[in-house]
């Protein structure tokens, strides 16, 4: 995935099944970043890779007052290409005989 | 505690949490 300078990783052991899963989200360099980040640490959320869109997570972030408006694409980006990368192991962990 | 909590008008919860300084250094 391109760096985007926001890291997000599983802050849970993904077991393949459930649809809701914890992952955590931090800023590795600030300066990829339009806005003037400040530093408030790793945010850890609970995301559904069924329901949920990583873009309106990263607005919501925005507007609990982590990130500025105008790095809410880079944020979205992160998170979605994480949930990408979930899925596509899901999908590769799938019994090969069914 | 290190750990502080924001919930969304949304409902989600985010927690603040320390940035985990080993996996910065991996890279």
């Amino acid at each position: 995935a391109e760096d985007t300078g926001v890291r997000v990783e599983l802050n849970e052991e993904d077991d393949g099944k459930k649809s809701s899963i914890a992952l955590k989200l931090w800023v590795e360099d600030p300066k990829k970043l339009k806005g003037k980040y400040k530093d408030t640490g790793a945010i850890e959320f609970t995301f559904d890779l069924v329901s949920e869109v990583p873009e309106v997570v990263a607005q919501e972030m925005v507007e609990s007052g982590f990130f500025l408006d105008c790095d809410v694409k880079i944020v979205g980006k992160s998170i979605r290409d994480r949930v990408a990368l979930i899925k596509w192991r899901r999908e590769r962990t799938v019994s090969p005989g069914n | 505690s290190a750990t502080a909590q924001v919930v969304h008008s949304a409902g989600r919860r985010f927690i603040v949490s320390p940035v985990p300084e080993a996996r910065l250094k991996e890279q």
